[in-house]
């Protein structure tokens, strides 16, 4: 009968709930979000805790992602609809080991070479990486031109790529310090996703790397510049910044809406984004937006 | 027609002993019917502020309130839901309760965390803010 039926499915779930930690019922059955609101959200209903202890954050990386938080989300803490890029998740990576094996060169301007360790334990598989950029952080204590040209070395030292023994690709990128002075922080996002994306992508754990940087005034022409190198005593190891696409279905899929909303001149890999704008622009298009709206 | 339609004018329009205030209340927007309401809550009630950096405030909002005999368009109700009220009235099936007001859409909500490694992530999850609600 009903009742019987019943009473033997209770019977059943009681004694299954016996055997495993009750709150782990309430997992996810594929375990997707390993890394994300509901094991800590499901661990405060079962015990009450306010979640595992953590280690304190680098304080100019929060700073820097409260910005990036501020510019891709409104007050109530919803995405913003006019991001150009679809990453739902960007993890800052603070360097764990930095060992100096080539001390400062003042002559030459190169800063002291560094040995940097990134563990990325917290991406998990269902996180595409889109982009990585290396974040150095400077403070306005720097005097710097208007342009400073410098160029940098990235060896990954992993045993295979040692193994390989590619000599390092020498890279060059420009510093627009000045539209940051007027803040505590200046920011520079060098763009890193062809060197690192086989890693990420193979499920490499940890990321071992090291970087050299020499910078010369952009400014002054020919050998001028050579013999008058920028001193760095400031340029502290850079942070790893991983844009990535959550593909779990707790993850919020703004292609969807995009899908809808595409402009029919755009091919779709240019929406997507892969190429992301510095954040600074992103603000700005903001205010420029709402400036245009206010006069209309 | 005329005479016809003069004998219907002569018919009082509204019986003597009628109470006229209960007639208009079935006009009156019901009170508690079934609508979003807010809830907002900082992540430091919850001492939840050690690992959630931002938003600051949470207001994942819910639906509350009496689902009308007879829902039509206005709350999006599947046709199931009159038949669940059919069947709920005519007492088919004592266990078979009345429609509930139950949220239909939500928006999503990003969240900046800290990670137990230090790590910190800017992620944006689905469905975590409340926005329209419906009986079913």
């Amino acid at each position: 009968s009903q009742a019987s039926r019943r009473e033997a499915q209770t019977a059943a779930s009681a004694e299954l709930e016996s055997e495993v930690e009750p709150w782990s019922l309430l997992q996810p059955l594929d375990g997707e979000d390993r890394a994300g609101l509901f094991p800590p959200l499901f661990k405060v209903l079962y015990d009450g805790q306010g979640g595992a202890p953590r280690l304190q954050p680098d304080s100019r990386d929060l700073r820097y992602m409260k910005r990036l938080y501020k510019a891709y989300a409104t007050k109530e803490g919803i995405p913003k609809s006019n991001r150009s890029h679809v990453s739902n998740t960007i993890r800052l990576f603070t360097p764990y080991i930095q060992r100096k094996r080539v001390p400062a060169d003042p002559v030459t301007g190169t800063a002291p070479s560094v040995d940097l360790l990134f563990n990325l334990d917290r991406v998990t598989a269902v996180e595409h990486l889109l982009k990585s950029v290396l974040l150095y952080t400077f403070n306005n204590s720097v005097s710097f031109p208007s342009a400073v040209k410098c160029g940098y070395s990235l060896v990954m030292n992993e045993p295979e790529s040692s193994r390989k023994a590619r000599p390092p690709a020498p890279r060059s990128f420009t510093f627009k310090p000045q539209f940051e002075f007027r803040k505590k922080y200046t920011w520079v996002e060098v763009d890193v996703t062809t060197l690192l994306q086989p890693l990420v992508a193979s499920d490499k754990r940890s990321i071992h790397m090291s970087v050299n940087v020499t910078c010369v005034n952009d400014q002054l022409q020919g050998p001028s510049a050579l013999d008058s190198p920028l001193k760095l005593p400031l340029l502290v190891p850079p942070s790893l910044l991983l844009y990535l696409n959550d593909t779990s279905a707790q993850a919020y899929h703004r292609w969807d809406s995009l899908h809808y909303k595409r402009r029919p001149s755009q091919a779709p890999g240019q929406e997507r984004g892969l190429s992301a704008r510095p954040m600074e622009e992103e603000a700005a298009k903001g205010v420029r937006s709402s400036r245009h709206r206010h006069r209309r | 027609g005329q005479a016809a339609v003069s004998s219907e004018l002569k018919k009082p329009l509204v019986p003597a002993s009628f109470n006229l205030s209960e007639y208009f209340k079935q006009f009156l927007f019901p009170q508690n019917e079934c609508e979003l309401h807010d809830f907002r809550l900082s992540f430091s009630q919850l001492k939840w502020d050690n690992w959630i950096v931002a938003p600051q405030r949470y207001n994942p909002r819910y639906c509350k309130g009496d689902c009308p005999r007879a829902v039509g368009h206005r709350y999006g109700s599947p046709v199931h839901t009159v038949v669940q009220n059919v069947i709920c009235e005519k007492q088919l099936d004592s266990s078979v309760p009345r429609p509930s007001c139950v949220p239909a859409k939500y928006s999503p909500l990003s969240v900046l965390t800290i990670e137990p490694d230090g790590s910190i992530a800017y992620k944006e999850y689905e469905d975590m803010i409340a926005t329209k609600c419906t009986c079913r």
